[in-house]
C-alpha cells in the first residue's frame, strides 16, 4: 500500500478515457480498460462508473515524453505507464506511454495487464516485491486470471471482499526457497547454471553467485508450460529438454527447438507412461534416465532408443533411495534424488545413498 | 581514475533508475565509485527484486534496470 494506506473514501469510482491509442480500436481500448477494472471490482466491493465528459476520480490517457505531470515518459520500452495514488486531482490519474506499441495480444504490450496493474495503483496499490503478482513492478504476459494471492490479499486489506464474489481461482504466490517442506518439480543443468522449476517459477542458481534468482517460466520461455515435471541437459547437443505430461520441448538456451513439443512416447516410452517424475543425464556415458513412479529407464542419447532391459525398479538399482523421485541431478560424480523436502545423495563408487539433507540446502537454506 | 564511457553511460542510467524508484537524493552522487547513499539505494532495489544484495552496479542488476517497468516508485516515499 501507499503511505497512509490511501484508499478512495467511496466505493463508488468514476473514470473517463480521454484520449485513446491509435495502435488499437477504440472499443478494443474500452474493453481493455473495462476489463482491467473488473479485475479489481470482482474482488472487492469497488463498482466502476464511466464519464463521457467532466472530472472522474481516475482520468485515463495516453501521452508521450513530458505529458502535463512533469513526470515524462521515456519512449519505447522502459517506462510503460504510471498512475498516482486515490486523491483529490491527478489522485487515481492514470497514463500510458503512447511510444510504446499496444496490443491486445502477446505481440507487443498487453494494454490489459497494464492497465490492471496501473489501475491497482489508482486504488491505492504500490509494488510487490513477488515477481508472480499483479503489482510486480516489471511487465510479464501471463494468461489466466491474471491476480495473485499477493494482490488480492493488498486490496481487500483496503476495501474488503466482494460480498458476492464469484469463485475466483488466484494464481499462488512465489514459492519461498527457505520454506523447510519445499520440494521441487524439477531440476537441470543449463550452460554452467542450475536451473530449479517450482510452480510457475524456476530459480537459476549460478556458480558465481550463491544467491538464487527466482523468475516467471514464462518470462524466459514463453512456449513452455507454467508446470514442469521433469527436465534435463544433453551437453552434447547444447540442448535442455522439458517434460510437462506427454509432451516434452527442447530449447536451446532461450530459443525453442523446431519440431517440439513432441509426445514422450517417440523416446520409446510406453503409451501407460503419462509423465516423467525426473530425468538426469549422466555425463560421460551418454545415457539419460527416466523416473517414472517407482521404476526408471535409460535413454541412449547417441542412438535414440530406450536400452533394453527397462524399466528396472529404482531401489533395485540405487540402495537408499526407497522413494518416487520428483527430480534428479547429476553434478561431481554424485547423483542426487529429490523428493519432497528431502534430497538423498547417491554415490556411484559406494553404490548406495551416502547422504541425506535438505532438499532447500541446494539453495543455500 | 575517469571511468570508461561505457560504465559511465551505466552509471548514468542507474543514477536516474534510483533516483526515480528508489528516492536517491538528487546531486549528490560523485562520478567516482559508490557514495554511501548511491550503495545503500542500490541494496535497497537488490533486495526489493530478490537480487543478490551487493550494492554494487553488477551485471544482474543492469539487467533488471533495463526490463520494461511501471513507472510508479517502488519503494514508499512517495512524492
Amino acid at each position: 500500500h501507499f503511505p497512509r494506506d490511501l484508499k478512495w473514501q467511496n466505493n463508488n469510482v468514476t473514470f473517463r478515457i480521454l484520449n485513446y491509442t491509435p495502435d488499437l480500436t477504440k472499443s478494443d481500448v474500452d474493453r481493455a480498460i473495462r476489463t482491467a477494472l473488473n479485475v479489481w471490482s470482482d474482488v472487492t466491493p469497488l463498482t466502476f462508473k464511466k464519464l463521457q465528459n467532466g472530472i472522474a476520480d481516475i482520468m485515463i490517457s495516453f501521452g508521450s515524453k513530458e505529458h502535463g505531470d512533469y513526470n515524462p515518459f521515456d519512449g519505447p520500452d522502459g517506462l510503460l505507464a504510471h498512475a498516482y495514488p486515490p486523491g483529490q486531482g491527478i489522485g487515481g490519474d492514470t497514463h500510458f506511454d503512447e511510444d510504446e506499441h499496444w496490443t491486445k495480444d502477446s505481440s507487443a504490450y498487453n494494454l490489459f495487464i497494464v492497465a490492471a496493474h496501473e489501475l491497482g495503483h489508482a486504488l491505492g496499490m504500490s509494488h510487490s516485491t513477488d515477481a508472480g503478482a499483479l503489482m510486480y513492478p516489471i511487465y510479464s504476459y501471463s494468461t489466466g486470471f491474471v491476480l495473485a494471492e499477493d494482490d488480492i490479499e493488498g486490496i481487500q486489506a483496503l476495501y474488503g471482499p466482494n460480498p458476492d464474489q464469484k469463485k475466483v481461482k488466484p494464481k499462488p504466490d512465489a514459492p519461498d526457497k527457505c520454506d523447510p517442506m519445499l520440494s521441487f518439480d524439477a531440476t537441470t543443468e543449463l550452460r554452467g547454471e542450475t536451473i530449479i522449476f517450482k510452480d510457475r517459477f524456476y530459480w537459476r542458481l549460478h556458480p558465481q553467485m550463491p544467491e538464487p534468482e527466482q523468475t516467471l517460466i514464462q518470462f524466459t520461455w514463453p512456449s513452455l508450460p507454467n508446470k514442469v515435471d521433469a527436465a534435463y541437459e544433453n551437453p552434447e547437443k547444447d540442448m535442455v529438454i522439458i517434460f510437462s505430461g506427454i509432451r516434452m520441448w527442447a530449447l536451446n538456451g532461450y530459443n525453442l527447438v523446431d519440431g517440439y513439443p513432441k509426445y514422450i512416447h517417440k523416446l520409446g516410452l510406453p503409451k501407460t507412461v503419462r509423465k516423467v517424475d525426473a530425468a538426469v543425464h549422466i555425463k560421460g556415458t551418454g545415457k539419460t534416465l527416466l523416473f517414472t513412479d517407482e521404476e526408471y529407464w535409460s535413454y541412449d542419447e547417441a542412438t535414440g532408443t530406450m536400452d533394453s532391459g527397462y524399466p528396472r525398479i529404482i531401489e533395485d538399482d540405487f540402495p537408499g533411495m526407497d522413494d518416487e523421485v520428483d527430480a534428479a541431478l547429476y553434478q561431481h560424480g554424485y547423483l542426487y534424488f529429490f523428493h519432497g523436502h528431502v534430497q538423498y545423495e547417491y554415490s556411484y563408487t559406494a553404490r548406495k545413498v551416502i547422504r541425506i539433507m535438505w532438499t532447500n540446502s541446494i539453495l543455500n537454506c | 581514475l575517469p571511468l570508461p564511457s561505457e560504465n559511465k553511460d551505466n552509471w548514468l542510467q542507474a543514477e536516474k533508475y534510483l533516483r526515480r524508484f528508489y528516492g536517491l537524493p538528487a546531486g549528490l552522487q560523485g562520478r567516482q565509485g559508490t557514495s554511501g547513499a548511491f550503495k545503500t539505494k542500490i541494496k535497497e532495489m537488490q533486495s526489493f527484486f530478490k537480487l543478490k544484495v551487493t550494492g554494487n552496479l553488477d551485471d544482474n542488476t543492469l539487467e533488471f534496470m533495463n526490463l520494461p517497468r511501471c513507472g510508479v516508485p517502488d519503494i514508499g516515499e512517495y512524492n
